[in-house]
């Protein structure tokens, strides 16, 4: 049984050698995935040994062949359908976001309160965001993101889960909190930022 | 001395305690810290204890106590000036940002290569990238953002580190590693989808 934290470990090395597949290479070793993923060589190679992933005599991994096995392990990737509610500044720039296509993380409708945002002709369509728990339900949404101000994020992930969606990815302040089925995923830029400063600012000390 | 874990935590509950307190909150127990942060409650009374911090007979803490000392520990919170580099959707979302000021945490200059981009009297103007280094010279920058393509962040990071920056938090799905007295943070957001959606998964198999 694959534990969460080796969990974690296994998605980066698929998402750093997919990139390196993107960028041409036909093998990848141990250090290179270390360095993409923040990971000791030793804890990749130890990770792969368990996981089946079969090095070549050589030398290093085949990438075909890392990530044929990753899939296996993993689960073989399908597209993941998400909404995204709160079209504002951060919303607006992950609808723009054309990478995430190719992960797999496809946006099909975003939702919004404000009448000036709503355009259901838009390539991905603005709607009402009264609307969103029976988008959910008839298009069987199981992915979200939250991008509205902190005092709206509550009733939007309660309209969220009346829908049936399962996985939220949520940016307001608030700590929503993973309940009845339903896992969130809280993003707090602040808490990044403050983090960062205390380890500089303590850094110097150690 | 205070470990990592416990620093990410006193962070998160001081941040928590602020926004209570901006709420008109003066008293709050253990719980209302638990639920805002993730923390179990009994862990957040654990550390109010090994930091010094009291509680009321009554029960609970005193919201300016709480802060006081967590000020005490933490360190005095000083405004922490930032630059950003990448004027793209993302840059722009978070120079819009008005809730960074809350937390003493101030962008003064943004940077880019396009030329259609920069306005050096904007209310944060927008410089020319060749001048970054420079800029973060003569103006004691410590901390920066950086919002650019994949492509072009390890050569920002060279600029900023030639500048004397010592904190950095990379958007850029590219690992930049802390070294040489500068600390890193990348914030990966396909990694916090992609981690969603396998937990997602496997969440009914457990
Ligand atoms: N912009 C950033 O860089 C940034 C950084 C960190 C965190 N955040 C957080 O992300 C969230 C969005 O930030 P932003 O800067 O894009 O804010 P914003 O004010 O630009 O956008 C918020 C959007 O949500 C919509 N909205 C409000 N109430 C709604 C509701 N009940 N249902 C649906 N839509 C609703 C608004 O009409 C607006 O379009 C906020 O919670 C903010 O704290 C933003
Ligand atoms: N938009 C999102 O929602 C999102 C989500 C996750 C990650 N990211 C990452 O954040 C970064 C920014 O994304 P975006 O969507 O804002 O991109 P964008 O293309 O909209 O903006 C990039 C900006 O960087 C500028 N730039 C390019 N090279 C530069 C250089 N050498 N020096 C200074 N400026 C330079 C461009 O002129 C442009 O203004 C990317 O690395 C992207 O992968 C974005």
């Amino acid at each position: 049984i694959t534990t969460d934290d080796k969990v974690t470990r296994l998605l980066r090395y698929r998402s750093a050698v997919r990139r390196m597949k993107a960028m041409g290479l036909s093998r990848v070793y141990s250090d290179n995935i270390a360095d993409a993923t923040g990971v000791s060589a030793l804890q990749v190679r130890k990770d792969f040994c368990e996981e089946g992933v079969r090095g070549v005599r050589r030398g290093g991994y085949l990438v075909d062949s890392v990530l044929a096995r990753l899939e296996e392990v993993l689960g073989k990737d399908t597209t993941c359908v998400f909404v995204l509610v709160g079209v504002g500044s951060l919303g607006t720039a992950l609808l723009k976001y054309d990478a995430f296509a190719h992960y797999g993380i496809k946006i099909v409708a975003a939702f919004d309160v404000d009448p000036a945002k709503l355009d259901a002709r838009a390539p991905i369509p603005v709607l009402p965001v009264k609307d969103l728990t029976n988008y959910c339900r008839t298009h069987h949404i199981r992915y979200a993101i939250i991008t509205v101000p902190e005092g709206a994020a509550i009733e939007v992930y309660e309209a969220l889960v009346a829908g049936g969606v399962k996985g939220i990815l949520n940016f307001a302040p608030v700590r929503l909190r993973s309940a009845g089925g339903v896992i969130v995923n809280n993003v707090n830029l602040v808490y990044e930022i403050e983090q960062l400063v205390y380890f500089v600012k303590h850094a110097r000390s150690k």
